[in-house]
């Protein structure tokens, strides 16, 4: 399951 | 970021003025169904909470900001400024069956139990079925402005832009975001019913009117 640190996206 | 990431940010921030523009130039919201809005506003400020966490970019922030403040000024000319001409009549999507299980999901199936994570993530399902309240609205009352459907067309090709970014994304840079990937495809879906009644009536001069 990827965890994504933080979110880059809008 | 890529072509289709800032192409879907700017067709975001297209589809936002245009709702906007039109309300504020017609002094109406005729048409508009508010609760959709309210869930897009919901939306904003459960995902933009980082703002004040982590620094990504000036462009990251300000796009946010804009979104953010967009969206509530939207609400506010709905329900507030121009609220006599809001159509609540025919905007009676039950929003509690979208909210509650959104909510419910974004509690079992997240990348991290923390409060923004799970916030992130709930904001992430809440955005992919906030467009029903409209779009039953239209099937209510079986039309829409053009100016409606411009908004609702970029709305749409905004996340399905996306979905190209993160193919894209995932070949030149590993990035894989799942929950993204699956609730960006069942937004774009969603909006496939509506891109086909686009393109074969209002790009050709008509207005959208669904058969009685």
């Amino acid at each position: 399951w990827p965890f994504t640190q933080y979110h880059d996206e809008l | 970021m890529n072509i289709f990431r800032l192409a879907g940010d700017v067709s975001h921030l297209v589809a936002i003025i245009i709702l906007l523009l039109k309300i504020w130039k017609t002094r109406s919201c005729a048409g508009i169904s508010g609760k959709s809005q309210i869930l897009f506003a919901s939306v904003f400020v459960t995902r933009y909470l980082d703002l004040f966490t982590i620094f990504i970019s000036l462009y990251n922030s300000s796009m946010k900001i804009i979104y953010i403040s967009c969206s509530i000024a939207t609400v506010y000319l709905v329900y507030f400024k121009f609220k006599a001409t809001y159509d609540g009549n025919h905007d009676t999507f039950r929003v509690e069956f979208l909210v509650v299980p959104v909510g419910g999901l974004s509690f079992l199936v997240n990348h991290d139990f923390s409060p923004m994570e799970i916030l992130w993530t709930f904001s992430i399902y809440l955005e992919s079925v906030a467009i029903l309240p409209q779009l039953f609205m239209i099937s209510k009352t079986g039309e829409a402005e053009t100016i409606t459907t411009h908004y609702l067309f970029f709305l749409g090709l905004y996340r399905g832009l996306y979905l190209i970014n993160w193919i894209w994304r995932y070949y030149f840079e590993g990035f894989f975001d799942l929950i993204a990937i699956v609730a960006g495809l069942v937004q774009t879906v969603l909006y496939c019913d509506f891109f086909y009644l686009y393109v074969t009536k209002v790009l050709k001069g008509k207005k959208l009117s669904l058969p009685a």
